[in-house]
């Protein structure tokens, strides 16, 4: 694991964040509910609390899907390429790429090679923003790149020690982190394998 | 565009020419060779933070620069440390990623090292 320079975190008297959504993305309560999986994985291990808001505004992290050249000098490229980004604390910049194809639940294996697990990336890019810059343990959630059709939202051993030295263990939580799996079809990931030139 | 399952995707959605399929094209490249498209890849690791300066326009040379940062790049994603366009190379830079940058500032890391790599992680980097 590794931090960002300066190792920013969010300070000791915002133990508790708030999150909300971009109000123009009109987002279903089943796609919200990706994210409060994916921010329920980081409170497990630390003394974090995240609670979503109706204030995109005055929430802490401000999660939205943006297409192309949306503001802030990180335009997005397109399928594929970057999918998301997210920004150091107390930041709470959350972007996630609206051209790609995003898949809230089920069974990837039978998915166009396009297809992107929202919770898989939602999960690294909570890593960011609560100060995890990438990883280079190819198991852990904040690994760099993942491949289309792929889940993968357990943290790693190495995931949950790195935010451990940020903030803590989480006081009421179980002290043993859970292992990381990733799941990618075999015969899928064979043919995305021919596809790229296997990685 | 944000489906339910990935049966609801619309197959016109499937596209066939994605972000850095381009790429596919330096297959093999090699310091010193000279090839169209080798600056939209210095781009894309001035980006991700392994070429640190970012000139008005990068050339199609396969120079020193390049190879330096091929070799960070390699050893941040535990491959083999060629210092050229391997397959595996290749194909782990048009693999989908995060935005933010691997290196930033010249101070973040992976295993290409930083004084705020864990222990173990710059152990790792020791055995490649």
């Amino acid at each position: 694991y590794s931090f960002f320079p300066g190792r920013p975190r969010w300070p000791d008297h915002r133990r508790d964040l708030t999150y909300a959504f971009a109000p123009e993305n009109g987002l279903t309560d089943e796609v919200k509910g990706v994210f409060t999986r994916a921010f329920a994985r980081w409170a497990a291990v630390t003394p974090l609390t995240f609670t979503a808001v109706e204030s995109f505004r005055a929430a802490d992290i401000r999660i939205g899907f943006y297409a192309g050249d949306h503001g802030d000098g990180e335009p997005f490229d397109g399928v594929l390429g970057t999918l998301a980004h997210a920004f150091s604390p107390p930041s709470g910049h959350f972007h996630l790429d609206g051209d790609e194809s995003w898949v809230v639940t089920g069974d990837l294996r039978s998915a166009p090679v396009t297809a992107i697990d929202l919770e898989s990336v939602a999960v690294h890019e909570i890593g960011h923003l609560l100060g995890l810059g990438h990883s280079s343990v190819e198991e852990s959630i904040m690994f760099p790149t993942i491949t289309s059709r792929t889940r993968k939202v357990d943290l790693a051993v190495d995931d949950v020690t790195g935010i451990q030295e940020l903030y803590g263990a989480n006081p009421n939580g179980n002290p043993s982190p859970p292992s990381s799996t990733t799941t990618p079809p075999s015969s899928v990931q064979e043919r995305d394998m021919s596809r790229k030139g296997g990685a | 565009h944000i489906f339910p399952n990935a049966s609801s995707i619309p197959s016109w959605l499937n596209r066939t020419k994605y972000a850095w399929d381009q790429f596919q094209n330096l297959k093999g490249c090699r310091p010193g060779d000279h090839l169209n498209g080798l600056s939209n890849l210095k781009t894309y690791l001035n980006k991700f933070g392994y070429i640190p300066n970012s000139p008005s326009n990068f050339s199609d040379l396969f120079d020193n620069v390049l190879q330096s940062a091929l070799l960070t790049y390699q050893k941040n994603f535990n491959l083999n440390a060629t210092g050229f366009l391997d397959d595996q190379t290749l194909a782990q830079i048009q693999l989908p990623r995060c935005g933010i940058a691997d290196i930033i500032n010249g101070a973040s890391s992976m295993n290409s090292g930083s004084p705020v790599a864990h222990n173990a992680t710059r152990f790792h980097s020791v055995s490649h």
